[in-house]
């Protein structure tokens, strides 16, 4: 697949799904520089959870997996 | 398979009430796919469903779209096709179906109410959502024959984890339930693929509805469906091969085959197998390889194989050969073939057999996860 950056729709599509479907939250409070940040966190716990090659970054695979029809549960359990 | 925590229905016999239909279907269509949808689970547990034409049921379906009465509303046209609740009062186990899809009844077209409809069933029963590409709960819509779906093992695991076997009695003992499809395992010594390539740097394993895909970088290989990638594609493919000349993946079943460009199918494919020069008689091919060095299309059948020019797009004269002859040693049926960094793999059965094409000697008896790694 071509590698190109992610769009900015494709960035708009990715923080909706990741909400969505893995629970991603406002990142609040420090933010520790070295630590991948909770949004990354969150592209690698959906990367493994579809079989994909866990990169944490938005490649075009991920963007590809997630412009996929699918089912509005969410795919991580929420807390109640 | 994953379940909600601590949702399951109390009793194995649950109602169900259909609100509102969608127009794209009639109303006898809809109301099969969601009687089908729920036998699905029935086949392979206790429970039993009993439908209800007014007042509150367990399991209350409708159609809606954006905002529908939750705090979750639709997105329009794809994205998201439904969403439904875990077992519970008041919205628990209710199933919602976003009526900006296209659903259908029998056709690819749209989307194929019966199975969304049976993925939500799953968690109006207290299932969330697999992992494993092959099963039903996994969240990706992915089109299988309705007439001839079987409710993957992952799914009857989980069900039954929940609420037990079925009890019943096969009223038809003599026509046994089809056994639940498994997803295949790359770490099962006993793997035979169906056929394998490589594309552009990639390599591909297929076997049954799956395929895995390993990048050239080695890592972890990726399973999916062939009918995520390839829709019109069928299942269990029998041989596969890349055409450096034409920059072209050819995939076959029996009599037919395919052409991808990339990851697009060619137009006009499928053609017959004899548009290649295969003799009439071949119906069917086990393997096919192409060799880098001579520029020639192996297809193996049966205990032969045939050499395909591919620049002048004709057979050689002098085959079929015997494949023992061509590669010494490889005295059983060869399943799936291509060629890495120069070497020829022949798989037969579990193992893969390494030859050099310039010698046709033997150098190694492999395993057949060599390439997929466990």
């Amino acid at each position: 697949l071509p590698i190109s950056p992610p769009s900015e729709e494709d960035e708009a599509l990715a923080e909706t799904y990741l909400k969505r479907f893995f629970n991603l939250t406002e990142e609040t409070g420090p933010v520790f520089k070295r630590r991948p940040s909770q949004r990354s966190r969150k592209v690698s716990e959906m990367q493994s959870f579809f079989g994909l090659k866990v990169t944490g970054t938005l490649d075009a695979e991920t963007v590809m997996m997630m412009k996929k029809p699918r089912c509005g549960v969410p795919d991580v359990q929420l807390s109640r | 398979f994953t379940t909600f925590d601590n949702h399951k229905w109390q009793t194995n016999r649950v109602t169900y009430r259909i609100e509102n239909y969608t127009p794209d279907m009639s109303v006898a269509e809809v109301d099969n796919s969601i009687e089908r949808a729920l036998q699905v689970w029935a086949k392979v547990s206790p429970l039993r469903f009993t439908r209800i034409y007014s007042g509150i049921a367990d399991i209350m379906i409708s159609f809606g779209t954006r905002n529908h009465g939750d705090s979750y509303p639709f997105d329009g046209p794809d994205g998201t096709l439904a969403h439904a609740f875990a077992p519970g009062a008041g919205i628990g186990g209710d199933a919602h179906f976003d009526d900006d899809e296209s659903f259908s009844f029998s056709s690819t077209r749209g989307y194929n109410l019966f199975l969304v409809a049976a993925h939500e069933f799953g968690h109006s029963l207290g299932l969330s959502h697999s992992n494993d590409p092959g099963a039903l709960m996994f969240p990706v819509y992915s089109y299988t024959d309705p007439r001839t779906f079987s409710l993957p093992r992952d799914d009857v695991n989980g069900i039954q984890y929940i609420y037990g076997p079925n009890t019943d009695l096969n009223p038809n003992p003599d026509k046994p339930d089809p056994t639940p499809p498994s997803t295949p395992d790359a770490c099962d010594p006993t793997l035979v693929v169906d056929a394998v390539t490589t594309l552009r740097g990639d390599k591909m394993f297929f076997k049954g509805r799956f395929l895995w895909r390993g990048d050239p970088q080695g890592n972890k290989p990726v399973l999916s469906l062939i009918k995520n990638y390839w829709p019109e594609l069928p299942d269990n493919i029998n041989a596969a091969y890349e055409s450096q000349l034409s920059d072209r993946v050819f995939l076959f079943k029996d009599s037919q085959v395919w052409a991808l460009y990339g990851y697009d199918i060619v137009p006009g494919y499928p053609k017959n197998l004899n548009s290649l020069g295969l003799p009439r008689t071949v119906k069917k091919v086990d393997a096919a390889m192409y060799d880098e060095d001579s520029r020639k299309t192996l297809f193996f059948v049966d205990d032969n194989y045939y050499s395909y020019d591919e620049a002048m797009k004709r057979m050689d004269k002098g085959f079929p050969k015997r494949v023992d002859e061509g590669f010494p040693g490889m005295t059983s049926k060869v399943t799936a073939a291509f060629q890495v960094r120069g070497f020829t793999y022949l798989y037969s059965g579990s193992y893969m057999f390494e030859y050099s094409m310039r010698t046709r000697r033997q150098l190694r008896v492999l395993g057949n996860n060599y390439f997929l790694p466990c």
